[in-house]
This record gives C-alpha cells, structure tokens and sequence, in this order.
C-alpha cells in the first residue's frame, strides 16, 4: 500500500497542477494512528495564496480538488467507463473549461458518461443524449446531434 | 472495454421499456430536473450489484420498481440489461460482448443473469473485482457525491486508495 | 406554535404550488414522538407524479422545495433582507425562471442579496456587484452595471 | 429597514478596506470560483454575532484573519462594519441609522461596536432579535446549505418553524 501511496502522491501533485495551473498539493497519511488504519489527509496550497485548513476553501476549489484527486486516480488506474452526475456545477467557466479539457485528454481511455446542465461541458462531448418526459413521470431517452444540444442545456 | 448499451424497463421512472445505446469517449446525457437522468446512473449501480438501497435514493427494496402515475399503474418488476463490449477481454471471459442482467419483483424476488443465464449476485460482483467497477471505487459519482472526497472521513480515503491499488 | 404550524402548512402549500405549477405539499407534525419535540415532516407530490419518500426526488427537486419552504416562511414571516449563497445550483432553466420570478415578486418587501454564477438569475437583479482577485488572493468588490454583467456569469 | 454598506478589512481574502453599497431590492453577486463572494456572506454572519468559527468554514477563531499571500504577509485584525438603514424603525432604536461593528485581533481579542460604542456581543444579537436575523432563522442561506431543509433532521425543521413564529 504504501508502494501506491507514492504513485497516487506523484499522480495526485501533477494532476493538481495541471487542473488549477499552478499551487501545491500532496498525499499523506495521518500521522496520529497506527500504520494499517491511518486515513489519507489532503494538504494543499492554491496557486497564488497560503496553504490553509480545506475548510476555507471555495464551494469551487473544493469541488476542483475533488476532481483533481479522482482524476489522478483515474490515470494511474484507469477504469473502463466512468460515470459522473453533475460534477460541475460549483464550477465557474474557466475550470469548467480546465475540467472538460481533462476528461477529453483521458477520453481515449476511458468511456465517460457525464450528465450535465452546463453548456460547456455539452460542448465537449461527442454523443448527447436527452432525458425528458413527455407523459409526466415517465421517462424517455432520445439521442441528439451535436448542433441541436446548445439549446438542449436545460 | 466499454458500456455499449442500457436496456432499461420499470426501474424508477423508466416505465417504458428504454434502449440507450452509448459510444467509448464522451457521452453526455441532458435534461430538465427530474426527467430520469440519476435514474440512468442508479440503474447502472444497480445492475452493477448495489445491495444497499439507500445509496440508490430508496428506503425499502421496492422503491426502485416504477410506482406510478397520475395516470399509469405501478408496475410489479424493475429490470435493468447492461451490454458490455468486451472485445479487449479485460473481463476474463471468453465472449467479446458481455450482458449483464438484473430484476427485481414487488414479491421481493431477484434475479440476476450473465448472458442470458441466471447467476447469483456476488457471480457479477466477482465479474467486476479489478477492474474498478467496484462498490468503494470511483467509477460512479453520483449527485452530490463528489464534496465527499474532501468532506468525508480521512480513512474513507485511504479505502478509495486501497480499492484503486 | 400549532397556531403557526397551520399558517405554515398553509403558506408552504401555495408557495410549492405556485412554484411548481402545480402538484401538492404539506407539513405535517411527526407522530411518534411527544408533541413538543415532534419534529415537521414535508410530505409531497410533483405535478403528474404519485406521492413519494423525499428521497427518490431528484436533485432540482429536492432544491426547488427547499426553496419553496424558505420562501413560504419569508412570505409569512418576512426578514428585513435575506442573503442566498448559489442556492440555483441545481436549478434547470424553468425552474431558474421560477425561482427568479419569486424574488421578484418578493423583493418590494425582502431586500435579497444572491451570490450566483447563472445568467437568469443575474438578469433578474437591479444591481450588480464584481468579486475579483486582480492581486491573487486578496478580494475586491466593484459595482456593475447591468449591461455588462451578462460576460460576467463566471 | 435593509442592510446599507459592509466595510470589510482584514476578514479572509479582504486584505485591503472594501466598500460594498447595497441596495434595496434584489443585489447580485458574481465573480470567479475562490475570489471571496462567500467570504462576504461569512463576514455578514460573523458581524451578526455568529460565535460558532465552523460556520464560517473555519477550524480556529483566527482563522478568518487575512492570513498572508505568497506576495503579502498576514494581518493582526479581521474588522466588518455592517450598516443599516434604519428609517422604519424595525430595530427598537431611535437611529435611523444604525452600524454594526466586530473586530478580531490575533491575540484573541474581539471587539463589539454599536455606532462607534463598545457593546458586548450579546447587545448585538439582542438587538436583533425578533427581526429574524437570527441564529436558525432562514436569512442567510450558505453555500451547500439549502439542502439541508429535506435532509436535516424533522426536528431541525421545527426549531426553524419556531424561530419564524
Ligand atoms: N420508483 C419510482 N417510480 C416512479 N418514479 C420514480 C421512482 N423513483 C424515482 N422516481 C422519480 O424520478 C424522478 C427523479 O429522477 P432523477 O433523479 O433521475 O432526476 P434528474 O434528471 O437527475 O434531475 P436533476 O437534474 O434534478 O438531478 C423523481 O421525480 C422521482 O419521483
Ligand atoms: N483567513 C484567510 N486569509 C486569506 N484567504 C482566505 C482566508 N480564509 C479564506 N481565504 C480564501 O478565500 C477563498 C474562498 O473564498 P470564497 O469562499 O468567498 O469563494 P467564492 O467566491 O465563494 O467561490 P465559489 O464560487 O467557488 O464558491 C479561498 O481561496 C480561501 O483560501
Ligand atoms: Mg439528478
Ligand atoms: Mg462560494
């Protein structure tokens, strides 16, 4: 384990990096427990500012964060196919250009299935599919091409 | 290896029977609150062999079967095909295109199939070991899910660690 | 306070009425415990749906009665002014409309100050303000007029 | 009555004196992810009286001074007037113009002003008492907050519901 905490730090700091262009950030184990049950701590420094506790960060660095930390999980153990339900929506629209960047770069990879109201990420995807109800309460699913979906961003 | 295809019927919203046929690279689904988009991803837990209903949004096993409408009756079965394109064999199976199947009856009884033939519900969880399609993964994050990273207990990240290594 | 709770199940059913065009809502005391810690359960149906446990609602639902709830209490009992932190997060665009609608109806009684990143909800406000970090880490407020504010939902 | 101006100085990211003026109505705020539009919603909380540092994100009490950028070093004090008009005389007070002031030394020292007059914290929160600019009132909602009226506890709707009657 301990032999992947090191990767997931390596992958962890790069993956950081990238996605808010600058700052700090690692990976450690909690110091006060015994070795086999000490959880994994977060520290980080925005690009800029002063490493603080994570509870000062913004509804948005926190939401990046979090999306910083799957992501450097997902290039050193790639999945098949990964599933997101509105991870963006506590970002602004530049990190929600610095997010639909990364899912593009790992696209070739991996199968994304993103449900979104944001535009930009719409925007980034090569299939669409829209979800209404024509008969309330239930659902239908129909697929849209790509120029009809700007007007689809519900 | 990718998600090639949901076949949704009687699962939550999803009274009708509902094809989707999905692409590798970036699919994105669209749609106004409360039109069944999660609904898709609850499915994809499901199918997947979610036992904990509770992380589906239910309370008790049968919320998950299409309750009705003002003007539809409940229905007395959930059922949920997902079709996996395994031409690369990450599933160490010998078939290049995998279904996996589940149902759910208002009785309470399940049933769970692997191309056409019933399994039992650790046999598709068995499936998946290692691949990270997994329970403590991160190959779904649900709605509001995703603040837990940083909010959540820090050993509950040192499992997410563990289940990736 | 039962006196109360009659006008608050009475507000709160117009209010997710009028707000969701249409299905029905109430507030009913929880039985099984002793009147005075009895806590208040919302019970509720969606237009065209049946009467569900809070739990299945979706995301924008669950944000919409919420809402609802809150704006029922302002309706009741106004505060002077009321202070809304990206509480539209999760808000398709008709439900946006609705929810803005409401501040506006509101807003002759309740002063409203909303934090927000989306369009619709930054059309509806009277006046504008900026948040930036020209120096990185420090905040800086300016005032916006509203032409230019629609390049500002950031 | 409605809330006038804040004059923020030292409070989080708001290194440098800041003037924001309101107005009647409905006023937005915008801005980029972290620039410190929270950071206003907290500093009204805090001026109201709010002891408890974990609603305001923060660990330790001096966590909400200005604690330095990589150019500029950290400040001694988080000072937040808030000014109200008070023409309709809602708050019991002759004023028709009342300000609100709080300051925070990193020595742990606070101060509690009520036009220009040290008051103890208590006359402040007294003083706004029955306005519904209180503690479980529903005047500030924060970020991540809302959901919190179907998730929280039935009993925690109550305390709201008795809060407002
Ligand atoms: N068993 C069921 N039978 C019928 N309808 C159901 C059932 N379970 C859930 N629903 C309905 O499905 C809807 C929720 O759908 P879902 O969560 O997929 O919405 P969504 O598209 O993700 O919306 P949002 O954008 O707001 O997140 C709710 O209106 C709920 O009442
Ligand atoms: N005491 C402090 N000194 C300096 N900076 C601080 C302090 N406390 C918080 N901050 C910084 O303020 C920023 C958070 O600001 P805030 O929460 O207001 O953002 P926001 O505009 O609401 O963003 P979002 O749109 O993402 O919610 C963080 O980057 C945090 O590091
Ligand atoms: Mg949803
Ligand atoms: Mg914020």
């Amino acid at each position: 384990f301990s032999q992947f905490m090191l990767l997931a730090n390596e992958s962890f700091k790069r993956t950081f990096t990238e996605i808010f262009g600058g700052g700090e950030a690692s990976l450690v184990l909690e110091e006060d427990s015994h070795y086999l049950s000490a959880g994994v701590d977060i520290v980080l420094k925005m690009p800029g500012k002063r490493s603080q506790p994570l509870n000062l960060l913004s509804g948005g660095e926190k939401a990046l964060t979090c999306i910083a930390f799957i992501f450097a999980l997902l290039r050193l153990r790639p999945v098949p196919f990964c599933l997101l339900d509105e991870i963006d929506a506590a970002l602004d629209e530049t990190n929600l250009m610095r997010f639909t960047q990364f899912l593009k770069n790992m696209a070739d990879e991996i199968q994304f299935i993103v449900i979104t109201h944001r535009q930009t990420t719409i925007e980034a995807g090569s299939n669409i599919y829209g979800v209404t109800m024509p008969q309330q309460g239930i659902s239908s699913v129909l697929s849209i091409n790509v120029s009809d979906s700007i007007s689809m961003a519900i | 290896m990718y998600l090639k295809r949901l076949d949704i019927k009687g699962f939550k919203s999803f009274a009708n029977e509902t094809e989707i046929i999905l692409e590798p690279g970036i699919n994105i689904i669209v749609g106004p609150n409360g039109c069944g988009k999660s609904n898709i991803a609850d499915a994809v837990r499901w199918v997947l062999g979610e036992g904990n209903v509770r992380q589906l949004r239910g309370q008790k096993n049968e919320d998950i079967i299409f309750n009705g409408t003002d003007k539809q009756k409940p229905q007395g079965m959930a059922m949920v095909d997902m079709t996996i394109d395994n031409s690369d064999h990450m599933l160490p199976v010998e078939y290049g295109e995998i279904t996996v199947g589940r149902k759910l009856f208002r009785s309470g009884e399940s049933e769970y199939l692997l191309n056409k033939s019933r399994v039992r519900m650790k046999d598709i969880v068995n499936l998946f070991t290692g691949t990270g399609l997994g329970k403590r993964g991160y190959s779904i994050i649900g709605q509001g899910e995703l603040e837990q990273v940083l909010n959540g207990q820090a050993f509950d990240r040192r499992l997410i660690l563990e289940e990736a290594s």
